[in-house]
């Protein structure tokens, strides 16, 4: 696919070209090679996984590279999911009292 | 209910919010609410403290996670929020101490109120009273670059909602235009608009849309909403 920053007509960029295009947008180093190594290849898989959700998407959504894709789908979830929550919010009745200070 | 409804439009919207590591998504969304709310119903645009609602959680947990009736609590316990200015986000996972009583309130809220589960009561709800946050399924939401993401239940699973965002819309079409992966866009669809606390480069400047009528992502399932003094009906643009 199209890469953001790619101008038509040149070569298509290379996975480690596309890779260093993210960490400059996005600003992201690591601290060893083995991670950066470790970092290349989950993002190479989001960006699989990337088209692989554009071919079978049912609406017009579209799918590429975005600040979290050189994270695992476990990892995404860890950081930035909340806990699940089964039932909901307790049934009580809350109601706002005045303060002392004269303030609703 | 009306055809299409966007919050934005009227300017009740506060900026996209980051919350960087931090998952406080359920805080973010309670104050994105109380803020529209104060925008639309008192003609006051505020910037409440994200921070406060971390602080003063009455679980605790602040950066660990979160839910939304929990931020509303708080803000009723605290007899209101104070400033973003005076009381900032840090975005760190480190426990702070509550801070809420040395700060002047900004914005208070009289009780909150979950919805019915039912779409088109949100649709209605959304048009007449403003803004409301909901908690879905946030998987698909990791590579997501634009346009309306309609899921079945095996892709995104109603059931798993583990992320809060702001209804702040919907409407319907496609939004996008035709690209050399796909020659011409997808049929028109009926979309809700949110708002997100990733950053405004994420998605669309920080906004995504999910198909509406379908359930996608578990979007009924937490339909709440802050409420403020005044029970007056307002006009979404």
């Amino acid at each position: 696919g199209s890469v953001q920053g790619q101008d038509p007509g040149e070569r298509p960029l290379e996975l480690k070209e596309v890779f260093a295009l993210f960490q400059a947008q996005y600003n992201r180093s690591y601290p060893s090679a083995a991670e950066h190594a470790r970092r290349l290849a989950i993002f190479a898989r989001n960006l699989e996984r990337a088209q692989q959700l554009q071919e079978e998407a049912l609406g017009t959504a579209e799918f590429g590279v975005t600040p979290f894709s050189d994270l695992t789908e476990e990892e995404f979830g860890q950081l930035y999911g909340h806990r699940t929550a089964a039932a909901g919010p307790p049934q009580v009745n809350a109601k706002a009292v005045a303060e002392e200070w004269g303030t609703p | 209910v009306p055809l299409s409804c966007n919050w934005t439009k009227a300017g009740v919207i506060s900026p996209i919010r980051e919350q960087k590591q931090c998952k406080c998504c359920w805080a973010m969304a309670a104050a994105d609410n109380i803020e529209a709310l104060w925008a639309i119903g008192y003609q006051r645009k505020v910037s409440v403290s994200v921070q406060e609602l971390l602080d003063c959680d009455r679980c605790g947990n602040g950066c660990q996670g979160g839910f939304v009736w929990d931020a509303f609590y708080t803000v009723l316990n605290n007899s209101g929020l104070a400033s973003e200015h005076d009381y900032p986000f840090k975005g760190d996972r480190q426990a702070h101490r509550c801070r809420a009583r040395e700060h002047r309130k900004v914005a208070w809220i009289e009780d909150f109120v979950m919805l019915p589960r039912n779409e088109s009561n949100m649709a209605s709800y959304l048009a007449t009273h403003g803004p409301i946050t909901v908690t879905i399924n946030m998987k698909l939401l990791q590579l997501y670059t634009g346009g309306v993401i309609m899921a079945t239940a095996s892709e995104c699973d109603p059931r798993m909602v583990d992320h809060v965002v702001l209804l702040v819309g919907f409407g319907k079409g496609s939004g996008r235009a035709a690209t050399a992966l796909r020659p011409r866009p997808r049929q028109s669809r009926p979309y809700w608009l949110l708002k997100n606390s990733w950053g405004d480069k994420w998605g669309e400047k920080g906004y995504f849309r999910l198909h509406r009528g379908s359930n996608t992502c578990g979007i009924k399932k937490f339909p709440l909403t802050a409420l403020l003094h005044k029970p007056k009906r307002h006009s979404c643009p």
